[in-house]
């Protein structure tokens, strides 16, 4: 574990629960996309199969543990909870699951380490991480108007991936044999699709302006 | 290849 890894685990976490926290308290998920949360639910329940028959360590399983269990409230609070779901915004969420989907099932069957079960879906789950944020990028363009929590929830997200970014060079550096070619491409290009928001972001951060994306 | 080592990161 180094810094870079630890601290884009912590904004992970970060971002997730400044998720939840806004569903939970203000009971409203007004722009966030659902598309994208059951997107990341069926990447951590792909991912994270061997959860119960392969010990890493106790901070792997927890963190596991927190990811899967949040994914799905979230997903939960969005479709059942009876509050939360009239603020969900179906006609503007309309990104199909499916064009994200196939192809990264394809791409797992045929670009992957090792041709087995295990493999083959955390491959998937990788590559559907690399766009799971699509529908909600789509969705911010479309509303333009961003609340804070929301902004604050993408740019979490993004600040992890270009930490796991650091993380993978200072690894390749200090650990022998530490070479994960898939992993790393599917990685740089899910952070590739944060730059245009990342710097609208800033931009309004710079100017203190409320954030707007331009239609 | 080891799985563990790996499959470490989340």
């Amino acid at each position: 574990m180094n810094i870079f890894r630890l601290a884009g685990d912590m904004t992970h976490l970060a971002s997730v629960l400044v998720l939840l926290l806004k569903i939970h308290t203000i009971k409203s998920c007004a722009g966030v996309s659902l598309k994208t949360q059951e997107l990341y639910a069926l990447v951590f329940a792909t991912r994270y199969l061997d959860i119960f028959f392969n010990f890493v360590s106790f901070y792997n399983t927890i963190m596991k543990l927190i990811f899967l269990g949040s994914s799905f409230s979230i997903v939960w609070y969005i479709r059942r909870h009876r509050i939360v779901r009239r603020s969900y915004d179906k006609d503007q969420d309309t990104f199909r699951h499916l064009f994200l989907l196939l192809p990264c099932l394809l791409l797992a069957l045929v670009i992957n380490e090792r041709f087995t079960f295990k493999e083959v879906l955390w491959t998937f789950s990788l590559y559907l991480e690399a766009v799971a944020i699509l529908p909600q990028l789509v969705l911010l363009q479309r509303t333009r108007n961003i609340d804070n929590l929301t902004g604050q929830y993408v740019f979490l997200l993004g600040a992890y991936r270009a930490l796991y970014i650091l993380n993978w060079i200072y690894r390749y550096f200090t650990e022998e044999h530490y070479v994960h070619w898939i992993t790393w491409i599917a990685g740089t290009i899910q952070t590739l699709l944060y730059g245009d928001f990342f710097y609208y972001y800033f931009q309004s951060w710079k100017n203190n302006v409320r954030l707007e994306l331009p239609a | 290849r080891d799985w563990d080592y790996d499959h470490d990161e989340l």
